[in-house]
């Protein structure tokens, strides 16, 4: 209903642009209702300002800034309506060593509400989990898992 | 309800059993390219009642199925489990009394389905009904997926409405 | 022809003037997430006469000057050349006889623009067709932007025979 | 003209059949042409199978497979024709350990014949190449540029 709607995009958009710069370690952002010229429910834009820099249309922003962008709002979503879990594939893929660090630490916070499992090529990612899992393909075109980490102690011989 | 175990059999790469069992916390999931990792998302999705082959990489809905390698032959088919312990949050009431709920799906290659809860036959409605009352199911904000994480800057605005609607 | 320098001012996130100068072999450019490199790709389009303000990721061309950050106002203009030493391979007849071809590009927040070939005013049409003898300036497969290599699996065919015949 | 064009097709075709195994360490793959079925010229298909792996759609193929495949037709395209220098933003970013290697011993290779410019945040790309530019924004919003490295033996310090 649209009255719902307007009180979970307030909620959101609030938990939103306390996300943002957290991640970002400053910076504005919020999230705006857009008339649609075709006369259906109003759409949702993005407005984003890393810190120090000057506002602009979100399509200026580099390809590390947008997907931390994507990931403030999904966190802020996730944050205002937790779900059991939560898949994540490779998002870390664009991120700088810096925005890899702070995007973990989030994910260790809203773990305590919901499972995460995230799919990384990344190390620092990799050490920032709590188990491991390693998929192999030792027998060509045959997926096999193994689990590689267990506890904080085995995480150095990861 | 927490995600405890996934079981994986003849679904995609996956030609022999596989179980992954899943404590709290982050659990990373690692390996070279095209082990095997997304497919595991993929699994999850379609255990969930995904009905679309294209949101699966695949053509057709028995692209799900182990088509073979170079040293083993195609499966007749593909089985995914998902197993949940009730916390007792967003357990829908009818699975209330249930300790754990194990949903379960096969697809054979002559293309009949099989929908199981807590191994009592069920049809996908009932598969899908379930995981829409849990918050489990909204793939919009939950699950992202390999490649997607940029949509959400460049996608139009009703559609990033849709996501905000999911939570609503 | 050999990509020697490129000079960059006012154009994007780069308001001060920088010299990058290109030596044989790889090059590798890094730095942390918005600090500038992909503004680099665009800037070298841009000096190679790239017309669509889209492609650049700006809504309007306007979009490449320096538009100000918290501390410094905007600037009045964006400029970028490119200077290509003459190797004698590719090199158009009429510049044959330069040791260095630069190619300057500026456009003023009035609209205005200017052009230039070893210092000599020229139109944007003459930059092209320079770059069009060379093979430099095609985009298709010489540039790689960020996140669009995936987008050669999923292109259309003729796209991708776009691709080849750019190379034809 | 299209003679020209069905020339350079096979050229290209045969390079990439040998440039993809190259890359994936095995594994066969080739250029298709097809049929428009709106009558206009024919269309280029990808056939990929990785090393071990049953001949399947493209689209089955992972994001670092896909990358991967990508890339064995770009340089296959480039070997046929070089241009003077070639830029490439981040193609390593879906690879794995492995195959950044080969990618990158590749690009070595073909920088003889041409310049190479590569963007990353992978540090054995970093390794890889001859000289490094850093570019910063101490001053937010302000694009910088420091030399990084510009001898081999810098490498180690890098
Ligand atoms: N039905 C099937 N039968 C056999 N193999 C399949 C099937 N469907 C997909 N595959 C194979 O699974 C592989 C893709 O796996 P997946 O996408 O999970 O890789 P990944 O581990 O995520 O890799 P990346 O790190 O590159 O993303 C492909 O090589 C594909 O050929
Ligand atoms: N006209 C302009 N004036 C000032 N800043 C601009 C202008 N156009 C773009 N920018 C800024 O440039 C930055 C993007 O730079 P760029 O895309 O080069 O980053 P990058 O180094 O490639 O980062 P990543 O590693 O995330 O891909 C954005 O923060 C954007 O706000
Ligand atoms: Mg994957
Ligand atoms: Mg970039």
């Amino acid at each position: 209903s649209k009255e719902r709607f307007k009180e979970t995009f307030q909620l959101v958009n609030d938990r939103f642009r306390e996300v943002f710069p957290r991640l970002f370690r400053g910076g504005t952002a919020e999230l705006q209702l857009v008339e649609d010229p075709a006369g259906g429910e109003p759409g949702v834009e993005i407005v984003a300002q890393p810190p120090g820099k000057k506002l602009a249309s979100v399509n200026l922003l580099s390809g590390g800034e947008k997907a931390l962008t994507a990931v403030s709002l999904i966190f802020a979503i996730f944050l205002i309506k937790p779900t059991p879990f939560c898949l994540l594939d490779e998002v870390d893929a664009p991120l700088d060593e810096a925005n890899v660090g702070r995007y973990n630490e989030m994910v260790r916070e809203m773990c305590r509400s919901s499972q995460f499992i995230v799919i990384t090529h990344n190390k620092q990612t990799m050490e920032a989990t709590d188990s491991l899992y390693g998929v192999t393909m030792e027998e060509p075109g045959i997926s096999k898992i193994v689990s590689v980490k267990l506890s904080p102690s085995a995480t150095a011989a990861a | 309800m927490k995600l405890r175990r996934l079981e994986i059999s003849g679904f995609k790469s996956f030609a022999d059993r596989a179980v992954f069992s899943f404590d709290d916390g982050v659990t990373g999931i690692v390996g070279p390219n095209g082990c095997g990792k997304s497919n595991l998302v993929d699994a999850i999705r379609w255990a969930m009642g995904e009905q679309s082959a294209k949101h699966l990489r695949g053509r057709a809905m028995e692209d799900v199925i182990f088509s073979g390698s170079e040293s083993r032959p195609a499966t007749g088919m593909a089985e995914v489990s998902l197993t949940f312990q009730n916390d007792g949050r967003l357990v829908p009431p009818q699975y209330a009394g249930f300790a754990e709920i194990t949903v379960a799906r096969r697809l054979f290659r002559n293309g009949d389905s099989e929908y199981e809860i807590n191994k009592t036959a069920c049809r996908l409605l009932d598969i899908t009904e379930l995981f829409l009352g849990t918050g489990v199911g909204t793939r919009a904000y939950s699950i992202i997926e390999q490649g997607r994480i940029g949509l959400i800057v460049s996608a139009k605005p009703e559609d990033r409405r849709a996501i905000i609607e999911e939570a609503a």
